[in-house]
């Protein structure tokens, strides 16, 4: 009975997962590997391509950041240099961001037991959890050339990435380097869903009023995803120890990415952060 | 609570895109 419980909550995690991220695992996938009916996505591999990539989700409506109307849209402008393009990408990124948290926020809340802790120890889960289970979930859209934006609809060149100027080219490479290891657990989405929410319930985040209620819930998780592993994947030995051997990667990732916002806020002048991710990255590390 | 403000609205209730 206990492991038909594990199972049920794997299931119910796999579920609310596929609710609250709208591209997952199976899907990026399918769309890197060229397995879609669709068309392929778009590329950005130079300025060029990524005002034209600009134009292209601008026509499908996604809302831009900043609709100052002096900026304008970058279109035939021409004069717009490389620099404004570059911090009007930044700006996506952001947008782009401030709307992952909202999702892993949903998912979060989905987590049985997560919303009866006491509700400033959710928002602290959520500050100290919620930019690693981003990194986790960009590793699944990328690959050793380049990584899926933009909702699967545009592929990004990862030497792109790396010839923007510092410190935006610093920015990217080392969740490359992280994410072409981790790609090699091949995990599915069911496995990545227990994964999420074992992060989500770290009972050693800074701040924490009640740790024993997280720490109860996230042996629970563990439980769950050490089943789920055994089971997907049998012949992998010792993948639990191995996923969660990423979890002190991770912290070190969100260190290093935290330190480079806060030398771009020092650096750009017109640099303006989200709110809410400068919420989240106000007095983290 | 006030440090946290859009993080307590979004635990509290589901908010939309477009209100970020």
């Amino acid at each position: 009975p206990e492991s038909a419980d594990l199972r049920t909550l794997a299931k119910h995690l796999y579920e609310s997962y596929v609710k609250y991220f709208p591209l997952t695992k199976a899907k990026a996938r399918a769309i890197l590997s060229g397995k879609t009916g669709d068309s392929a996505p778009f590329v950005i591999h130079d300025m060029k391509s990524l005002t034209e990539g600009e134009q292209f989700i601008n026509c499908k409506q996604m809302p831009l950041p900043d609709q100052r109307p002096e900026m304008g849209l970058g279109f035939g402008m021409g004069q717009e240099s490389a620099d404004e393009v570059e911090l009007r990408f930044f700006h996506r990124c952001q947008f782009r961001s401030a709307e992952g948290v909202r999702e892993v926020t949903e998912f979060a809340k989905s987590i049985p037991g997560f919303v009866g802790l006491d509700l400033n120890d959710q928002v602290t889960l959520l500050k100290y959890g919620v930019i690693e289970v981003l990194i986790i979930m960009m590793a699944p859209l990328m690959n050793k050339d380049g990584t899926l934006i933009s909702y699967g609809q545009i592929f990004m060149t990862r030497e792109f990435l790396k010839s923007l100027r510092k410190p935006f080219c610093e920015m990217m490479e080392p969740k490359f380097e992280f994410s072409v290891k981790f790609n090699m657990l091949e995990l599915d989405d069911c496995d990545m869903a227990l994964f999420l929410a074992v992060i989500i319930l770290s009972g050693d985040r800074p701040g924490l009023l009640n740790v024993k209620p997280i720490e109860d819930l996230q042996e629970t998780v563990l439980h769950a995803l050490e089943l789920q592993l055994k089971m997907n994947h049998p012949d992998s030995l010792q993948l639990f120890a191995k996923v969660l051997q990423k979890m002190t990667d991770l912290r070190q990732l969100v260190t290093d990415h935290v330190h480079l916002i806060q030398l771009l806020k020092k650096t750009e002048i017109d640099l303006c952060l989200h709110p809410l991710l400068q919420e989240i990255m106000k007095d983290l590390y | 609570k006030e440090k946290h403000k859009i993080l307590h609205r979004l635990l509290q209730n589901s908010t939309s895109p477009v209100d970020l």
